[in-house]
């Protein structure tokens, strides 16, 4: 474990509770992409399949619990809290999710370590977590103007991935046999779908302006 | 922490 991905792991941790916050301060979820939410619960349920047979440390299996546990609370959230999921913002929310993962679990039958079951899934969900962001970047670009802590969420899910490529770079230099391709790869993908976001958000903190992304 | 295994990140 490496100062990088501790970072990494703990700037997930705060996108998940600035999240909560949200939803649960203003007891509202306007401008959060359902269909990202359930991406990132597919993204865990399929990933932390091996949370019941291989033990890796005490902090490996509390955090899967907990994003597996947040994720599925927000979902159930922005569906069934009787408040909450009356102010979903369902005609921005119009991304054709169901492509995604098709899509990614197709290229995960294709590329993969091994031709297991669980290796099928572990890569699919690489592949999901990678464009599980798009929905959400296309509902803040619909809707325009991206309220405060929305925009904090997003921000902190880009900060994780990036340090998490800071991880990968730290590793292969201290490690021997450190090739981990398929989370590489599809790392720099999902971070690069970021970076268009991240400049937008570093323009409206600069100018102490609002978040507004081009339509 | 006990790395080295496989899947050793989240």
């Amino acid at each position: 474990m490496n100062i990088f991905r501790l970072a990494g792991d703990m700037t997930h941790l705060i996108s998940i509770l600035v999240l909560l916050l949200k939803i649960y301060a203003t007891k509202s979820c306007s401008g959060i992409s359902l269909k990202t939410q359930e991406l990132y619960a597919l993204v865990f349920l399929t990933r932390y399949l091996d949370l019941l047979t291989d033990f890796i440390s005490i902090y490996n299996t509390v955090m899967k619990l907990v994003f597996i546990g947040s994720s599925l609370a927000i979902v159930w959230c922005m569906r069934r809290h009787r408040v909450v999921r009356r102010s979903y913002d369902k005609e921005l929310d119009t991304f054709r999710h169901y492509f995604l993962i098709a899509a990614t679990f197709a290229l995960a039958v294709l590329v993969y370590e091994k031709f297991t079951f669980r290796e099928i899934l572990w890569a699919f969900s690489i592949y999901l977590e990678a464009v599980a962001i798009l929905p959400q970047l296309v509902m803040l670009q619909r809707s325009g103007n991206v309220d405060n802590l929305t925009g904090k969420y997003v921000f902190f899910l880009g900060a994780y991935r990036a340090f998490y490529i800071l991880n990968w770079i730290y590793r292969y230099f201290t490690e021997a046999r450190f090739t981990r391709w398929i989370a590489c790869v599809s790392g720099l993908v999902q971070t690069a779908l970021y970076a268009d976001f991240f400049y937008y958000y570093f323009i409206s903190w600069k100018n102490n302006a609002k978040l507004k992304l081009p339509a | 922490f006990s790395e080295g295994k496989y899947h050793d990140e989240l």
